[in-house]
């Protein structure tokens, strides 16, 4: 569930 | 992509657009403090990173590529063509008191202690509290330039439509990031009382001033 993957953010 | 997170892109572009027109047309950077535009040239450094690792989309890379021009761009001006306009007695705030806490606490509170992943948290940390510095000078000088509270105002509105964006994705998409709602409430709460302003004074037409 954290971050660590989905960085598709600005 | 949701509306929420396209519109608050938009208006993160809109104020990093807004804030160098300013500097470049008025060709002066009073008012505005240089600490604060270092600040996010450092928050965009660390985040963006991955745009040599990993590709997610051409509008990600391309809007990851225009926030770090700018913001260099932008230090640029304030430190160096316009140094002469620069008002460093009133951009005073210690940003080390900044930059201490944000670095433990990214050490300590990540998803993974991993060099990329340390730098994303220290950078979602630091842009929480990159304003400081800005709202500080303006709380010194008692009053910004309507321009300014202009960029400060879209600043503003991209992380709180972020905050939109995190309810819809974790609503619709299951995904969830702890670190940067927080981070991204912290960051929405500290333009509270500009926010007031903002509605309270510019929208009726007056110049912005803080009782000095």
């Amino acid at each position: 569930p954290g971050s660590a993957t989905n960085k598709d953010e600005l | 992509m949701n509306i929420f997170r396209l519109t608050g892109d938009l208006s993160h572009l809109a104020a990093i657009i807004i804030l160098l027109l300013k500097i470049w047309k008025t060709r002066s950077c009073a008012g505005i403090s240089g600490k604060s535009q270092i600040l996010f040239a450092l928050v965009f450094t660390t985040r963006y990173l991955d745009l040599f690792s990993s590709f997610i989309s051409l509008y990600n890379t391309v809007m990851k590529v225009i926030y770090i021009m700018c913001a260099y761009a932008t230090v640029y001006l304030i430190y160096g063509k316009f140094k002469a306009t620069y008002d460093g007695n009133h951009d005073t705030f210690r940003v080390e008191f900044l930059l201490i806490p944000v670095v433990l606490l990214a050490v300590l509170i990540n998803h993974a202690f991993a060099p990329m992943e340390i730098l994303w948290t220290f950078s979602i940390y630091l842009e929480s509290v990159a304003i400081l510095p800005q709202l500080f000078m303006i709380s010194k000088t008692g009053e910004a330039e309507t321009i300014t509270t202009h960029y400060l105002f879209f600043l503003g509105l991209y992380r709180t439509l972020y905050l939109f964006n995190w309810i819809w994705r974790f609503y619709f998409e299951g995904f969830f990031d702890l670190i940067a709602v927080v981070a991204g409430l912290v960051q929405t709460i500290l333009y509270c009382d500009f926010f007031y302003l903002y509605i309270t004074k510019v929208l009726k037409g007056k110049k912005l001033s803080l009782p000095a």
